[in-house]
């Protein structure tokens, strides 16, 4: 693809198996190359070149941008972190905890993840490395009422920004999409609409269910927005290309590691190129 | 499921009986959708299809009377027998054995370890927890937790030990304890960090363990094989332990986990409690993987 010639059908089996790779899926990958086999078919000379800005543009249209500002604009700004199992919730909390403190903003961070073994004591850790104070209750404690506390905390101490944990959980678990929706409602009760935002957290590695991971999240609450972690890796995080496309979501940011400036707000132009050839 | 997939596929050819190659081909490029769309890896598909297309042109497929369903079944069965015929057991020759868990960040590792220390005493075992991950915030306290949990011993660390030493002080410890397997808990790692996979190495031909599995998130993507392979490439695995399969993941990345490496897959995570462990039965996971 770097010397501009005419492209044949093997340059898009090429192409289609590099996209799929990426974990686009077949219907990301087909929807894209479907036009440009019809124009091959239909005898059209298509150049690399042109090959390449006809992905490029097609790839970019498939990522929304965000429509609301970030932070929103609360009292405090709240950010309620949600997603299945070991995406790196508690991590990003963490990343993003330190990148406001050192922006000047007051920040609480609330220890909403009451089940799992250690992750009160993993976000407190986090929260003496990064300088942020972070609310907690004991391991077992009802997450909603952990929630109301530590909301109730930041507006009564003048928190700017409030960074909400939550236990990781299968999308196809009744009763913790139950348990997540009581728990949004908590945040609904305190902050007005354009004052908080859901984020959907998703790991790079993830295939396919991605897709359903965020169907179902937002079948359960309003999502807002994408963080898509460990970037750092190998995947290239291409199903978040459907994602964005079918349920109107905005990347904010991508974590690229495991220290707390492992964060970088989303580029759509070079998560792009990364995919390309 | 995908017999319905074919059959839709073929809606036109309902009168004609029989199959031709053509239309069995053509068959094939749906069992390929069908796999990419259950993330298993493109080159896995490749290679997985062009074994079942031998048994698929002969007369099992073009004579049979229901050409979809024995379709069907030829690849359920390809993929029954790429998965691991039967369930292979844990090494435990040693005194004690070591067994240790490796892969990427958040697969479920830490979990697994006290999952696999309650499936052992269960079965009449003596073992005992440790942790060499120094490095995440309150990973030694999280192993802890679930050791206190289900009352199996921990190796008490900290995290400004190293990790060669905590291993080889638990072993040591193990052995004066009359634990009878060491299960060892490490620290998340990409595949392409050089100097943790150096330390798996050391950690390796330190301890000597029976069996180094890789804990892998059935929810994977296609890089599967490239992550499954450089673990088995660099430091060697005994078999793989695929969690989080009790949600809706097809669980293609254990096709292509298999296929590459040819590791045997021992156990699946089924839950986040101690007791959701099952051992690997390859018929469940070819029935999700077909769809
Ligand atoms: N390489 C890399 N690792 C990451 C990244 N983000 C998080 N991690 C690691 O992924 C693992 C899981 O992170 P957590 O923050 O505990 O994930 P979680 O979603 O809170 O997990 P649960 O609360 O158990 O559901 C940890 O080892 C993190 O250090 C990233 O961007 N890159
Ligand atoms: N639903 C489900 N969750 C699981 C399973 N196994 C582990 N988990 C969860 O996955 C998350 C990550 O588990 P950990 O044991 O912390 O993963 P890890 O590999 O040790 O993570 P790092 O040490 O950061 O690399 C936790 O929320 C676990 O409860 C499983 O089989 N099913
Ligand atoms: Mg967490
Ligand atoms: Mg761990």
């Amino acid at each position: 693809f770097e010397v501009d010639r005419l492209i044949t059908q093997a340059d898009l089996d090429e192409l289609e198996e590099r996209l799929i790779l990426s974990d686009l899926g077949v219907e990301t990958t087909f929807a894209l190359l479907e036009p440009i086999k019809r124009d091959l078919s239909l005898g059209k000379n298509i150049t690399s070149k042109e090959l390449k800005n006809r992905l490029r543009e097609g790839l970019l249209n498939l990522l929304v941008d965000p429509t609301r500002p970030f932070p929103p604009q609360g009292n405090p700004a709240t950010l309620f972190f949600v997603g299945v199992n070991g995406v790196g919730k508690t991590t990003t909390i963490a990343k993003l905890a330190k990148n406001f403190k050192d922006g000047g903003y007051k920040v609480l961070m609330v220890a909403g993840d009451t089940f799992r073994a250690g992750a009160i004591e993993q976000l407190q850790r986090w929260g003496e490395r990064v300088g942020v104070p972070v609310y907690a209750q004991k391991e077992g404690a009802d997450p909603a009422s952990v929630i109301y506390q530590g909301v109730d905390k930041a507006i009564k101490e003048g928190f700017e920004l409030v960074l909400i944990d939550t236990a990781g959980r299968l999308h196809t678990k009744y009763n913790l999409m139950e348990e997540l929706k009581k728990m949004a409602r908590v945040i609904e009760k305190f902050i007005p609409q354009e004052g908080y935002e859901n984020i959907l957290v998703l790991d790079a590695n993830t295939g396919q269910n991605a897709i359903s991971q965020a169907e179902s999240f937002f079948k359960a609450i309003p999502i807002h927005s994408v963080i898509l972690t460990k970037m750092d890796g190998t995947a290239k995080g291409g199903v978040a290309f459907a994602i964005s496309h079918k349920f109107k979501l905005p990347i904010r940011f991508i974590g690229l590691g495991e220290k707390p400036e492992d964060l970088l707000p989303f580029d759509k132009e070079s998560f792009v190129k990364a995919i390309l050839p | 499921g995908l017999t319905e997939k074919l059959e839709k596929a073929f809606q036109g050819l309902k009168d004609k009986g029989k199959l031709g190659p053509d239309d069995v081909k053509r068959g094939l490029r749906e069992v390929r959708l069908a796999l990419l769309e259950a993330d298993v890896n493109y080159k896995v598909v490749k290679s997985f299809l062009s074994r079942v297309e031998v048994r698929a042109l002969s007369s099992e497929v073009l004579e049979s009377l229901t050409p979809f369903q024995q379709l069907v079944k030829i690849v359920y069965e390809e993929l029954v027998e790429t998965l691991g015929k039967k369930a292979e057991g844990l090494n435990l020759n040693g005194k004690p054995a070591v067994v240790m868990l490796v892969g990427l960040q958040g697969s479920g590792k830490t979990t697994t370890c006290a999952k696999l220390a309650y499936y052992l005493r269960k079965k009449g075992h003596n073992p005992m927890l440790a942790s060499v991950d120094v490095y995440r915030p309150a990973a030694l306290d999280q192993l802890q937790t679930l050791a206190e949990k289900i009352n199996v011993p921990y190796f008490p660390a900290s995290p400004s030990d190293k990790p060669v030493d905590i291993a080889l002080s638990a072993v040591k410890t193990a052995k004066e304890k009359g634990r009878d397997v060491l299960i060892l808990d490490t620290a998340g790692r990409l595949h392409i960090d050089e100097a943790l996979m150096n330390e798996l190495v050391e950690l390796k031909s330190r301890l000597n363990p029976q069996e180094v599995l890789l804990v892998a998130d059935a929810m994977m993507g296609q890089e599967a094989v490239n992550m499954a392979q450089t673990f088995h490439e660099r430091v060697g695995l005994t078999g793989v332990i695929l969690t989080k399969i009790e949600g809706d993941a097809r669980g293609g990345a254990a096709l292509s986990i298999r296929e590459v490496t040819g590791v045997p897959i021992k156990f699946l995570g089924v839950g986040e409690k101690v007791e959701a462990l099952e051992v690997f039965h390859p018929e469940r996971l070819a029935s999700r993987i077909l769809g």
